[in-house]
């Protein structure tokens, strides 16, 4: 029986709106102990994704841009509930990136999935 | 048959010196394309590692420090070639990171393997 995404993923997922500030998403970052924070519009939904390799390249470039919108990635790689955790793996490994939000039917985040959750596949009855 | 670390690190390893400025790290992580970086000592040994997670750090607290041996964690978490892939997984998972440095008998840095690369565990004849 193939593990599903919504059997590893984690439901607690700390969000950031595009207009904050690119400060305010280090700060977030750090609190949530987590390199991904899923950057939502004012309805609510996803509209990109921000990490802090973005804010490494904010750094590493010398005109400082200040807000998320101007650094986030907006063509978002995402999974859903029911996935199989194959496929949801495949896709982190082909995109090199290490985390996925999950999303609904309104594309609405509703959790998000690390790379380094797939470490629970391997625990004795990790999944379950 | 249980997959060894080796069949699916990265031997193609970006590391940093830990008397360089934290932008030179920001722009060998966008250069690699990594959130990861095995920091060195002057004799080529592993004494730290320093990621975008770190950055973020430095970014997000006022006293902008300058150096990576400033931000860099010094109690590194790695994996070695034979190690199986379960077990390096479940490091990763327990310790909330997502990549392990691959070290030698002499604490050399020689490989790195990310979260990510599990992915390749799920492909058809993937990690050969
Ligand atoms: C290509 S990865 C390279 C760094 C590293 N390999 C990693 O796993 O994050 C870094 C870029 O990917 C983007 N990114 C991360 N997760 C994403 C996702 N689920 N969908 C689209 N882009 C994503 C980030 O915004 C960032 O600009
Ligand atoms: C605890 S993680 C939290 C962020 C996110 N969960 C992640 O996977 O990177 C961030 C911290 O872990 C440290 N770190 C990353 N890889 C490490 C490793 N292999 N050994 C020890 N510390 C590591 C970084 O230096 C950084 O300060």
């Amino acid at each position: 029986k193939m593990v599903l995404v919504q059997e590893i993923m984690q439901r607690r997922v700390v969000t950031i709106k595009e207009d904050q500030d690119i400060t305010d998403a280090a700060k977030k970052l750090l609190k949530g102990e987590t390199n991904h924070l899923p950057v939502l519009n004012e309805e609510g939904r996803l509209t990109g994704v921000v990490t802090t390799f973005d804010i490494a390249k904010a750094v590493a470039r010398p005109e400082r841009k200040v807000k998320v919108q101007d650094v986030m990635t907006r063509n978002v790689i995402t999974t859903l509930v029911d996935e199989p955790i194959d496929i949801a793996a495949q896709k982190m490994e082909h995109h090199r990136i290490s985390a996925l939000p999950v999303v609904d039917a309104q594309n609405q985040c509703i959790a998000i999935l690390h790379a380094s959750d797939l470490g629970k596949l391997f625990k004795p009855g990790g999944s379950r």
